[in-house]
């Protein structure tokens, strides 16, 4: 029988939950070996840059929601770092089989990967509560539902990260989990969001890329990018 | 099921995408 919208979101978050039951909010023993075996070991990088992050999340997701959901904000966190490490290392056993190789040094110490799989994994996380916080209005921590205001592309200014950067995690982030077709239904949402618009905004890595592309043909006359 | 487009090639992954290969 159909579900109703409630029971949809709440089988919704269940299904997230489950699914990370026995993910750790640490890299597993498979992971931590694969930092191991960089050229240059980014635990401690990777370590440091979540609490960073952490901090920063749990912050703004007060500012919105209200300040006595701080803590829900750090409960949210932690369950996207459980899924960001889960697909890491989905992502990491794929390369590995793609590409014949065990040293991911240069991925692994790019700030700029970690930053964008987080996000991806915390845009899952906001956008399966997302739902069921709006779908069961009167249900908070004292306020109006407003964890809808946290949807993409809400994530991208908290981790001060380009578009065009988490435009890249997407399809790989969706090959490595079993994402409901809800959720893959939204980050597709949030690709076309990118696509068709905050990649062309003024002062977009995008606008960079072309002009280095195109100082190739010499020839070629560049459009100057539309305001 | 869903009917998202996967449209990297089987030559092209987060490796290539993030300026790693």
């Amino acid at each position: 029988p159909p579900q109703t919208p409630v029971r949809a979101a709440m089988t919704s978050i269940q299904q997230l939950r489950g699914d990370l039951i026995s993910s750790g909010d640490q890299p597993s023993t498979n992971l931590a070996t694969y930092f191991k075996n960089c050229t240059v070991d980014p635990t401690q990088d990777v370590l440091k840059r979540l609490e960073t992050l952490g901090q920063a999340f749990s912050q703004r997701f007060g500012q919105t929601v209200g300040p006595n959901c701080v803590v829900l904000g750090k409960q949210r966190f932690t369950l996207g770092v459980k899924l960001y490490y889960k697909v890491m290392e989905a992502m990491l056993k794929s390369e590995e089989k793609r590409l014949s190789v065990q040293n991911f040094s240069k991925l692994l110490n790019d700030p700029t990967f970690h930053t964008s799989l987080l996000a991806c994994a915390l845009e899952v996380v906001m956008a399966t509560y997302g739902e069921s916080s709006f779908k069961t209005a009167g249900y908070n921590c004292g306020g109006e539902p407003s964890e809808t205001d946290m949807r993409f592309p809400w994530i991208l200014d908290v981790f001060n990260l380009t578009a065009f950067n988490f435009y890249k995690v997407i399809e790989s982030f969706i090959k490595a989990d079993s994402l409901s077709k809800d959720i893959i239904k939204h980050l597709e949402t949030c690709e076309n969001l990118i696509m068709e618009r905050i990649a062309w905004r003024t002062g977009s890595l995008l606008f960079e890329l072309l002009r280095q592309e195109h100082e190739g043909g010499a020839a070629e006359q560049v459009e100057t990018p539309a305001s | 099921s869903h009917d998202y487009h996967f449209g990297l090639e089987d030559h092209e992954g987060i490796s290539e995408l993030f300026d790693c290969d």
